[in-house]
């Protein structure tokens, strides 16, 4: 769940995706 | 005047802060009044999740933020994700919200177990936002700022987010001049809220641990 990722991990992922998609 | 070219950075800008936001069926949910300690404390977090994934949209649209290094770009994001995201709910509640919804969206951050000795700080801060009566460039302009400041820890090349952030500056000052022409200080006013949130954002650290405590 979201609520177990930290900071930078989100950040690590939504800098590497796309949120469009 | 802006030049031309500042006034596309700005329109660019504007554009990318209209579009990013967080999404409607999320804010709709916070909007219900009935609900659980458990599901208020699930939902507050999912919106910051959600939150810091329209910032990072944002930021990678924000000229020349890509051709920055990777790590570097990460250092930007952490360092100022939590002050971007106090701008974005400061500007919440400063708008005039259909009637009551202040309340609940209020109750709720009252009611997810955050001492209130972090929580008053923060409605104040909203409230010193609100008596700015910023215009949503200048919002926008200010959260583009906050995320390129050259100073935050781990930036190894401070010197080309300085050339990032200050063309934002200049074009934020002259828009300052040219929409406050009776408050000379409007421009060192929005930079004093900056201040602000440095200290905000260094509490937020202890602010998260009283929440986990609790």
């Amino acid at each position: 769940p979201a609520s177990n990722l930290g900071l930078e991990d989100i950040i690590r992922k939504a800098l590497m995706g796309n949120f469009d998609d | 005047e802006l030049t031309q070219e500042q006034l596309s950075l700005l329109n660019y800008i504007l554009d990318a802060y209209n579009k990013y936001r967080i999404p409607l069926d999320m804010t709709k949910s916070l909007l219900q009044e009935q609900f659980s300690a458990d599901e208020n404390f699930i939902l507050l977090t999912e919106m910051a999740t959600s939150h810091v994934q329209v910032l990072v949209e944002f930021t990678k649209r924000l000229p020349g933020f890509q051709s920055l290094d990777h790590e570097d770009q990460i250092a930007l994001l952490k360092g100022s994700a939590v002050e971007a995201m106090f701008l974005r709910s400061a500007q919440i509640f400063t708008r005039k919200l259909p009637h009551g919804h202040n309340e609940v969206l209020e109750d709720r951050i009252r009611k997810s177990g955050i001492s209130d000795e972090y929580i008053t700080p923060m409605f104040n801060f909203y409230k010193s936002i609100g008596e700015l009566q910023m215009t949503q460039e200048e919002h926008a302009l200010l959260t583009a700022i906050t995320i390129l400041s050259p100073d935050r820890p781990f930036v190894k090349d401070v010197l080309s987010v300085e050339r990032l952030q200050e063309p934002m500056l200049e074009v934020l000052h002259t828009f300052c001049k040219l929409h406050h022409p009776h408050d000379p200080q409007h421009f060192a006013r929005l930079l004093g809220r900056l201040t602000e949130l440095r200290t905000l954002n260094h509490h937020h650290a202890e602010m998260l641990m009283s929440w986990r405590m609790n």
